[in-house]
């Protein structure tokens, strides 16, 4: 049996807004470590990897590890019941055909609970082998977001270069080019607003705006977001979900054949 | 134009 309550349950509701736009149908995998979900969009172009570790929960209770099935659309709708103070309660159960969200307001004064069903999702889970990426470019996420709207007014794809004068992010479309610049700078008030480059080596992709942009729903989860890249291999963009975890997305390259 | 690579081009199924 799965047992879990999140306080500060908003964080859940923006998760799902972070991924339903991405995946339709994902399992949820439940074990001691955590709540999390690997799952790919329909194309196998891009890839989003959860993790909501149990320490990060109030309450945290899996007798056994288990999958469960769900619709993220129907979960969306779901999780919106929820108030944005309210405390977040999941039960489930193996082998169950249903999850229960119990939403609680602060006060305690209402108390609502959802019964969801859950599906068979015959997924596809990929080993993602550890890598060594030759840059790893750490900017501020709104920061990145506006980026990858502007450009896709553009263009389709965006190349990202990253080398000793910093990131570049270029595109190309038929009323003209952009290309947006971004300099290591770490003379900021806040941490947080800090644009810091760590580059091995100098490195060039390109990648579909339209999923980049997909992954910047992610920001209102974290300040900052990690772009991690390398010759010949998917870019991971990492948000990281303060005490709890992280949402990554991997997104497959354009290569030139 | 480059062509768009899929994830399995670069990790194991399974």
């Amino acid at each position: 049996m799965l047992e879990l309550r999140l306080v500060q349950g908003s964080l859940l509701k923006k998760v799902l807004e972070s991924i339903k736009d991405l995946v339709n149908d994902a399992n949820f995998d439940c074990s001691a470590t955590g709540f999390s979900l690997q799952a790919m969009d329909s194309s196998h172009v891009a890839l989003v990897s959860l993790l909501l570790r149990s320490e990060g929960f109030e309450h945290y209770r899996c007798d056994k590890n288990f999958s469960m099935g769900m619709n993220l659309g129907n979960m969306s709708k779901m999780l919106k019941c929820a108030g944005n103070d309210d405390i977040i309660t999941i039960k489930g159960d193996d082998g169950g055909d249903t999850i229960t969200f119990m939403f609680e307001s602060p006060s305690q004064d209402k108390i609502a609970d959802f019964e969801m069903k859950l599906m068979d999702i015959d997924s596809e889970h990929l080993g993602i082998p550890e890598a060594e990426y030759h840059a790893i470019v750490r900017m501020p996420s709104a920061e990145f977001a506006r980026i990858c709207k502007d450009l896709s007014s553009i263009g389709d794809t965006v190349i990202i270069s990253v080398t000793k004068e910093g990131v570049k992010f270029s595109t190309k479309g038929d009323i003209g080019t952009a290309n947006i610049v971004c300099r290591q700078n770490t003379t900021v008030d806040k941490p947080e607003e800090a644009t810091i480059i760590e580059m091995q080596e100098p490195v060039s992709l390109t990648f579909a705006l339209r999923y980049m942009n997909s992954f910047t729903k992610a920001s209102p989860l974290s300040n900052t977001v990690t772009i991690s890249l390398s010759s010949e291999l998917p870019v991971v963009v990492e948000y990281k979900i303060a005490e709890m975890g992280y949402i990554r997305y991997y997104l497959a390259p354009k290569i030139e054949d | 134009d480059p062509t768009q690579k899929t994830l399995t081009n670069f990790f194991i199924r399974g």
